[in-house]
């Protein structure tokens, strides 16, 4: 454990309480893609089912749960609570676009042909491109709300730790987790436009609006 | 290098 993979982990955590609250306290989910909510629920449900049969630490058992939840919390606030605020037509990127390459690429390319491995694949395949249809839904409607803006950077700002500390246990451990950190690379170049918009615009007190 | 792999990420 290193200070980025802490920084990453908490940025992350902090990323999905900010959703939580954006969508609790305005009592609406608008410009939020639930399609990309259900692809995170997703990750996390097919990588962390080791939850239950090796234990790693304290920390690592309670972030998963953590995160399970406010994935699962999020997914039933936008279909089940504030349903009527969800953007459903705005929302419209095929989902089987993403599913079935990730799927094909986790039996294509894996470290072992077990079923766990295979699903811990497909989670960190999933995982690159789960924000696409938030981004999409973004560019359609060509404005977000400041809320959502702070929750994306932290969610690309985590990944982008991880990459850090990929480079850190590198040096220091010779770890080396290859479709971890290629996984890693294409899914924060994927917020490097929104980055560029958020620096630009968000931190200088105007609302991001697409041209 | 990829044994080395522990599954202590999230």
């Amino acid at each position: 454990m290193n200070v980025f993979r802490i920084l990453g982990d908490v940025s992350h955590l902090l990323a999905m309480v900010i959703l939580l609250v954006k969508i609790w306290r305005s009592k609406s989910c608008a410009g939020i893609s639930g399609k990309s909510q259900i692809l995170f629920a997703l990750v996390f449900t097919s990588r962390y089912l080791d939850l239950l049969t090796n234990f790693i630490s304290i920390y690592n058992t309670v972030m998963k749960v953590v995160f399970l939840l406010c994935a699962y919390v999020t997914v039933y606030l936008i279909y089940g609570k504030f349903r009527k605020t969800f953007d459903s037509e705005n929302d419209s990127f095929r989902l089987e676009f993403l599913l079935v390459p990730v799927i094909g690429l986790s039996f294509l390319e894996n470290y072992s042909f077990t079923p766990t491995e295979i699903l811990w694949t497909f989670s960190i395949y999933l995982e690159s491109v789960a924000i696409l249809p938030q981004l999409f839904m973004i560019s359609k409607t060509g404005e977000a709300e400041t809320i959502t803006t702070h929750y994306l950077f932290f969610l690309g700002l985590y990944r982008a730790l991880y990459l850090a500390n990929w480079i850190w246990r590198y040096h220091t451990e010779n770890f080396y987790d290859q479709i971890a950190v290629v996984s890693g690379v294409v899914q924060t170049i994927f917020y490097c436009d929104f980055f560029y918009l958020y620096i630009t615009k968000v931190l200088k007190g105007k609302k991001l609006s697409l041209p | 290098q990829h044994l080395l792999r522990t599954k202590d990420e999230l």
